[in-house]
């Protein structure tokens, strides 16, 4: 059942979204954070073949299955994650970047990563004003649990607080910060451990870009998940 | 036939100050094609990905901004002019494709804009740090599969002024760009020169038959306390060629046990 063959014809120049049968799975090995339970990963593996040509392109990427769902607790007034139904207590880190020269490998991603999973860490947050967090990056926070709560580019000081008081309304174009917005989810969106998308740091972006960062990032109503899961399909 | 999928272009890069350089990207790539070899060569080897203060670093160019008070000696942008951290990066490559296939030139990430060229052809990528760019490159490519490729980096519109008592964001100036902001120091930590201009992530070439996958997303749902779930896959698909494309779509989930063995 983990495999899955589907046909289709694409027009000539066409460009088209395609969304496959899914696919069932009884009992999976669920992902779970560090500290929680184990990090199982499943290698997903998509190829296209054409009749005329043969195997046309592929893709594969680890996935873990987990449900992550967070909501402000009105007892605390604190952000409250579960994993897979559960509560967790967050123990995070910030993060600005591995090196400020950009220096950034595979090696040193694993090295920092597992440096906090070592400190006990299952979380780390990226903040507003450094990088949209690089696939290394997520790959190693997947094999080592570590959810990430990933910021877009606002923070306070230099969008609308600080002193004096700068861009009030942001970047100067809104339409560039939202392609690079939309491109970074369509990088990121498949990593089991990326749990939040934050609109910046002690800062809420413009109005227009909020809006349209959270009409973006809705769950699809397909996948609204039923408040307990005994529901059937 | 070149091999399916994707090779990263990550050695045998060169770079150079464009205020150095007085070729244009289409004399660079096509009749005079620069090289470390010659001696009044202006052009270093240079770390790709990376920024333009990793290559000058690699070059010892700079002090490592790392050690000391080091970054002090090291000119701002803000003193030196966008020009100065504008810089040049050349590399080659071979690629023989066949019929039917086509050849993608990725860029995972530029800080800032660029302009392209490859064998003599101008290609501008837009502005933004966190975006990825594709272009398709299939008619370009030199037949002799031999290809030349330039890129010129410009770093942000809005580097911004460090004030002298520092302070969060600098003059916040920065903050106009889409563009990572600690560059221009913060409370706990100094100001990046060159605002981290330069081919920051990695840059590929990748090849497809006539049908391109892109960008799937990988949904799960889950019912019944966890015991029935459900993986709901979307990809973006592209027939880049002119007859209608009859295709097969699998979709393969597999544990790695160990090694090399996988349970399907």
């Amino acid at each position: 059942e983990h495999h899955q063959t589907s046909n289709l014809s694409i027009p000539p120049g066409a460009h088209i979204d395609y969304t496959l049968p899914q696919l069932f799975f009884y009992k999976p090995n669920l992902w779970w954070p560090n500290g929680t339970g184990k990090q199982s990963l499943y290698n997903v593996e998509i190829t296209v073949e054409d009749k005329g040509f043969g195997e046309s392109d592929s893709w594969s990427q680890h996935f873990g299955f987990r449900k992550i769902e967070s909501s402000i607790d009105n007892a605390t007034g604190g952000r409250l994650f579960k994993v897979n139904g559960q509560p967790i207590f967050i123990r995070g880190g910030n993060w600005i970047l591995s090196d400020g020269l950009l220096r950034l490998s595979k090696e040193r991603y694993e090295t920092d990563i597992k440096f906090h999973t070592d400190m006990n860490f299952n979380m780390i947050r990226c903040w507003g004003g450094g990088l949209a967090e690089r696939p290394e990056f997520y790959h190693y926070c997947d094999i080592y649990g570590l959810l990430v709560w990933q910021e877009f580019w606002i923070t306070g000081d230099c969008d609308g607080r600080g002193v004096p008081v700068s861009n009030p309304d942001g970047p100067l174009d809104h339409g560039l910060f939202l392609i690079c917005a939309r491109d970074t989810v369509k990088l990121l969106r498949n990593h089991p451990s990326l749990a939040l998308w934050v609109g910046g740091n002690e800062q809420t972006p413009p109005d227009d870009i909020n809006k349209a960062l959270k009409n973006d990032l809705k769950l699809h109503p397909l996948f609204k998940f039923p408040t307990d899961t005994s529901n059937s399909l | 036939m070149a091999k399916l999928g994707k090779t990263n272009l990550d050695s045998g890069w060169i770079a150079a100050r464009s205020t150095e350089i007085h070729l244009d990207g289409i004399q660079l790539t096509t009749t005079h094609p620069p090289s470390l070899s010659s001696n009044s060569s202006n052009w270093i080897e240079a770390v790709v990905p990376g920024t333009v203060l990793g290559t000058l670093l690699k070059n010892k160019q700079i002090p490592d901004p790392f050690y000391g008070l080091e970054n002090d000696a090291i000119i701002d942008i803000a003193d030196s002019g966008r020009d100065y951290y504008t810089f040049w990066f050349f590399t080659t490559f071979k690629c023989a494709k066949s019929a039917n296939q086509h050849v993608d030139l990725n860029f995972r990430a530029i800080n800032y804009s660029a302009e392209v060229y490859l064998n003599g052809h101008k290609k501008i990528l837009p502005k933004g740090m966190f975006r990825r760019h594709s272009l398709d490159i299939t008619d370009i490519l030199h037949p002799d599969g031999n290809n030349l490729l330039a890129v010129l980096v410009h770093p942000p519109d809005h580097p911004g002024i460090i004030p002298p008592e520092g302070g969060q964001g600098g003059d916040h100036e920065i903050g106009k760009d889409v563009a990572a902001q600690y560059v221009e120091g913060w409370d706990w930590m100094t100001p990046i020169r060159d605002r981290n201009t330069g081919i920051w992530d990695e840059v590929s070439i990748s090849v497809t038959g006539p049908v391109k996958l892109t960008n799937p997303h990988l949904v799960s749902s889950f019912f019944d306390n966890y015991t029935r779930v459900y993986l709901h896959s979307t990809v973006e698909l592209e027939n880049r060629s002119a007859r209608i494309a009859e295709c097969s779509l699998n979709i393969q989930v597999s544990t790695e046990l160990e090694g090399n063995m996988f349970l399907i």
